[in-house]
């Protein structure tokens, strides 16, 4: 099982985080 | 009496109010889906003969797991969801996952943690900045900022400051020697609105407690930028 967490990192994985917060001051 | 326990390594994951996602890397995809469970789906193989082997289903509070082997155990290719369970499913409780799972709980705890750390509970508007309190209590992670540009982070591990410049200075706990005196009122602001956003989330937390119907209440946003 090669299950680095590290690896979770991307842009998609951004995106998604700025998706989340509120509007104003993205 | 078990020598080494889950509970010992990792605590049940809590996906609660976490958005969607999809995200995939070598050897796995993880998921937070619509019902707010967490998946985790084991692949193996590589290029056209990938499949999907197994599945890890955790419940949003952490402690109930589904595990499966599509398609007896020959599984399918990747999807744009987990594929669906079949009826041989194991059911196992937090207490009772055979140590063989561990790894992949905690891959989807650390994966659920990290998710929580980047979403907003509450979120404050002040004069000055935008401060937001994140899912990842207690100690939660606390991110503010200042319509002007500056920035601060306040974890339990550091807390780093960014100046409207750009310049920034981390410090790992403890006292905040040598900031000059902008940096001095960055922080001092910081430090308000977030005991203002904790003063909130108690608040509000009290009241989500009073209702039977277990509907949250959170995220919650208060006040606007001016």
């Amino acid at each position: 099982d090669d299950l680095d967490a590290e690896e979770l990192y991307d842009d998609r994985l951004e995106s998604y985080f700025k998706q989340l917060v509120p509007p104003g001051m993205q | 009496y078990q020598m080494n326990a889950l509970c010992d390594k990792v605590s049940p994951l809590r996906a609660h109010r976490l958005k969607p996602i999809r995200q995939r890397t070598k050897n796995a995809v993880v998921s937070i889906l619509d019902t707010e469970e967490v998946c985790m789906e084991l692949l193996k193989g590589s290029g056209a003969q990938e499949r999907v082997k197994e599945v890890l289903r955790i419940s949003c509070d952490g402690y109930t797991i589904h595990i499966y082997h599509p398609n007896e155990g020959r599984g399918f290719p990747l999807d744009d969801r987990p594929p669906s369970a079949p009826e041989d499913v194991y059911v196992y409780h937090f207490d009772n996952l055979p140590e063989k799972f561990w790894k992949k709980y905690q891959y989807a705890s650390k994966f659920v943690h990290l998710v929580r750390s980047k979403t907003p509970k509450v979120t404050l508007y002040t004069k000055y900045a935008k401060c937001m309190l994140m899912e990842n209590g207690p100690k939660a992670d606390v991110e503010v900022l200042f319509y002007d540009g500056g920035k601060i982070n306040k974890t339990t591990e550091f807390l780093r400051i960014v100046e409207k410049s750009g310049k920034s200075y981390t410090f790992d706990g403890g006292k905040l020697n040598g900031l000059n005196e902008e940096a001095k009122i960055y922080v001092e602001h910081a430090h308000k609105a977030h005991q203002t956003c904790l003063e909130l989330e108690s608040t509000i937390a009290a009241q989500e407690k009073r209702k039977e119907k277990q509907l949250s209440f959170f995220p919650i946003i208060i006040g606007r930028r001016p």
